[in-house]
């Protein structure tokens, strides 16, 4: 009769051999304070859908995974996001993608649900939709990660494809490039 | 890729997803994650599913809803229906991922088919799980 839930960061091709200790510690971390949130906002009385934007929220905030902030780029250098939200109660649903300038694509995938007629919008109509819904914007660099665009780069470079122009606000390319954001892709999917 | 499956203490279910989609990817290119049934789906009556993985095999599929659909119709537990649909027709298809998944009773599920998915659950008042690899 009580709460339960369950959380997912990614899957994908990860080899516990080269794996170091301490990227596995960073992930284990962020699952927790995402389990964490989500059972206080359960152990308060909260609805499961408060608790599942709550929980996403959370995680796209966290640089590590590739939802939000810390998102993988297009080949055109920029980030463009997809989310959705669904109500199991009223089996109501929200859905969002090209997302390129809401902090928290999951609330406005839960403002497309809650204050819209429809089910899902994209592109530049769904963020002005969620402009005129009080859904908090977000300027390109804070989507941006070192270790994703470097990613970028060398995927680029395999498929022969030119490099865009780092995104507005984010700096030159550090030299050296830190060892750590040069490691491959420690998942392929998702 | 991240997601969240849960059930209150009304027994509501809920599902969220949301990702960057795929590196380099072209053309407004999309996956599952938004597309209901697929990527991202919830029915008190049978279950709630967040998906990730190659999103072009999960949207063809109807991943999520279809996870659904064989606990309701066809009576399958729902760690069943997960394995039917990942490590079954997923892979038979060529394609890669998990979902974690949460019935109206508050039974949790998970099931990938690749070499690990972060992923952790917890109920009330038990400890939590955390996994990386498979």
């Amino acid at each position: 009769s009580g709460w339960a839930l369950a959380i997912h960061g990614g899957a994908g091709v990860m080899d516990r051999e080269t794996m170091s200790a301490d990227t596995q510690a960073a992930y284990r971390a962020a699952l927790q304070a995402a389990l964490d949130k989500g059972a206080s906002v359960l152990n308060q009385g909260g609805s499961a859908l408060d608790a599942a934007e709550n929980v996403v929220r959370t995680l796209e905030d966290d640089p590590l995974f590739n939802a939000g902030r810390g998102a993988v780029f297009t080949a055109a250098g920029r980030n463009e996001l997809d989310a959705a939200i669904m109500d199991g109660a009223t089996v109501k649903a929200g859905a969002v993608a090209g997302i390129t300038g809401t902090r928290n694509p999951i609330s406005l995938a839960r403002a497309v649900m809650e204050k819209s007629p429809h089910v899902m919008l994209i592109g530049a109509g769904a963020e002005t939709f969620g402009q005129q819904n009080g859904v908090e914007q977000a300027a390109p660099a804070w989507f941006f990660t070192e270790r994703r665009w470097q990613s970028l780069k060398r995927t680029l470079a395999e498929r022969g494809l030119p490099v865009p122009a780092r995104p507005p606000g984010v700096g030159p390319e550090p030299v050296p490039v830190a060892k750590t954001d040069q490691m491959p892709e420690d998942r392929k999917f998702g | 890729t991240v997601g969240v499956v849960v059930r209150d203490r009304a027994g509501h279910l809920a599902a969220a997803t949301s990702t960057g989609g795929t590196t380099a990817k072209l053309w407004g290119r999309v996956g599952d994650v938004p597309i209901i049934g697929a990527g991202t789906y919830a029915n008190d009556e049978s279950c709630a599913v967040s998906a990730t993985g190659t999103g072009e095999y999960f949207i063809r599929l109807g991943v999520a809803r279809e996870i659904c659909n064989l606990v309701t119709y066809k009576g399958l537990s729902l760690q069943q229906a997960a394995d039917e649909v990942i490590q079954k027709r997923l892979t038979a298809l060529g394609g890669d991922g998990g979902i974690i998944a949460v019935a109206p009773d508050g039974t949790l599920a998970w099931s990938f088919n690749t070499s690990g998915m972060y992923r952790a659950r917890q109920s009330e008042g038990q400890a939590p799980v955390i996994g990386i690899f498979r």
